[in-house]
C-alpha cells in the first residue's frame, strides 16, 4: 500500500 | 531507511559535489546542460513543498534543503558566474516536450487530487526525464570531460540503487509506491547506454567518446 504518512523518500 | 536507499542518497549527494567540483576546478560549465539543471531545480522545489508542513526526519529535512539549495546554486553559477562558458547553441533539447507530458501524467496518475500531491507526481515524472537534455547534449558533442562522466555515473548509480531499495521495502514493509517505481525504472533505463560507454571506456582509462 502507498505510505499514508506521506513521501519519506527523497 | 535501508542500505540501498542510504547508498543511493549518498551517491546523489556525491554527484552534486562532483558537479560543483567540475565547475569550480575547470572554472567552466562546458558540457553541462543548463536545461537539465533547471529541470532538477524544478523537480526539487515542486517535490519538497512538504518541508513546510510534514516532518519526516532530520536526515530527510537536511537532504531536501541541500538538494534545493545546491540545485539553485548550480543555476546561479551557470547563469551568472560562469555564464560565458555555457554555450546555449548545443543545449537545444525542447524542454516543453517534457514539461507538458509530465503535467498531463501528474493529472492522470497521483495519490490524491491536491496541489502538493499533484506537484509531487509531476516532480517524479519530471525527474525521470530531466537528464534527457544532458544526454542529448552528450550525444551531439560526442564526447565529455572525464569529471562530467563521473557526475553522470554517480547520478545514474543513485537511480539504480533506488530499485533494490524498492524491492527491499516491498518485502520488509509491504510498501509499494507504483508511481515512483514506474518512473524510477524508466529513469534508470535512460542511463543504460551511458553506463555502457562509462564502464567500457572511462573506467578503462580512456576518454568518453561516442562512436561517430
Amino acid at each position: 500500500a502507498h505510505d499514508e504518512h506521506g513521501h519519506d523518500e527523497l | 531507511m535501508n542500505i540501498f536507499r542510504l547508498l543511493g542518497d549518498l551517491s546523489h549527494l556525491a554527484s552534486i559535489l562532483i558537479l560543483l567540483q567540475k565547475i569550480q576546478s575547470t572554472r567552466s560549465c562546458r558540457g553541462i546542460s543548463f536545461k537539465t539543471q533547471a529541470l532538477y531545480a524544478t523537480v526539487f522545489i515542486t517535490r519538497y513543498l512538504d518541508l513546510f508542513y510534514d516532518w519526516v526526519s532530520l536526515y530527510n529535512f537536511v537532504m531536501k534543503i541541500f538538494f534545493i539549495a545546491s540545485s539553485c546554486y548550480v543555476l546561479y553559477l551557470m547563469k551568472y558566474k560562469y555564464r560565458p562558458t555555457h554555450d546555449p547553441s548545443i543545449d537545444t533539447f525542447r524542454v516543453e516536450y517534457l514539461l507538458g507530458p509530465c503535467a498531463v501524467l501528474a493529472l492522470l496518475f497521483h495519490y490524491r487530487f491536491t496541489l502538493p500531491e499533484l506537484l509531487w507526481s509531476f516532480s517524479i515524472f519530471l525527474e525521470s526525464v530531466a537528464i534527457l537534455p544532458q544526454l542529448f547534449m552528450l550525444q551531439r558533442t560526442g564526447e565529455a570531460e572525464t569529471i562530467t562522466t563521473h557526475y553522470l555515473a554517480a547520478l545514474g548509480a543513485y537511480r539504480a540503487l533506488y530499485i533494490p531499495n524498492w524491492i527491499y521495502r516491498w518485502f520488509t514493509e509491504d510498501m509499494v509506491d507504483p508511481i515512483a517505481v514506474t518512473a524510477g525504472i524508466v529513469q534508470t533505463a535512460l542511463y543504460l547506454d551511458f553506463f555502457y560507454v562509462y564502464f567500457t571506456k572511462v573506467l578503462q582509462g580512456q576518454k568518453f567518446e561516442l562512436p561517430a
